[in-house]
């Protein structure tokens, strides 16, 4: 579930966006599948972090490193990418 | 109705707080 702080409408883009993803590589389903990695990665990262503290002297994939690799993913997809950027803080 | 995986679910939430984030950070 999503965090509390999460309004609706954010939970609501995410979820249209993932269904699109899905939609669009019906037929490369190993290129969505890429992409919840990317995501899986990052978040498992992020967690890390913030267990460590930054102890280990990492900072987990950047938001930036998220985008480079989904951007090298959904390469033709300029539609996908764009709107993957409206997701990012720092977009 | 969505048919969505663990996967799928766990990407919906990492999208979801990176637009709570970026939209705490532009307010």
């Amino acid at each position: 579930p999503p965090a509390p702080e999460t309004s609706p409408v954010e939970f609501d883009s995410a979820i249209s966006y993932v269904n699109k993803i899905k939609n669009r590589f019906l037929d490369h389903p190993e290129i969505y599948r890429a992409f919840l990695e990317i995501l899986h990665t990052y978040q498992k990262e992020q967690l890390e972090v913030k267990e460590s503290r930054g102890n280990r002297g990492s900072s987990g994939m950047t938001e930036d490193e998220v985008f480079s690799k989904v951007a090298s993913l959904f390469k033709g997809q300029e539609d996908l990418l764009a709107e993957f950027g409206q997701f990012l803080p720092d977009a | 109705s969505y048919d969505f995986t663990p996967l799928d679910s766990s990407a919906v939430y990492v999208l979801s707080s990176m637009a709570r984030r970026r939209r705490a950070s532009q307010s």
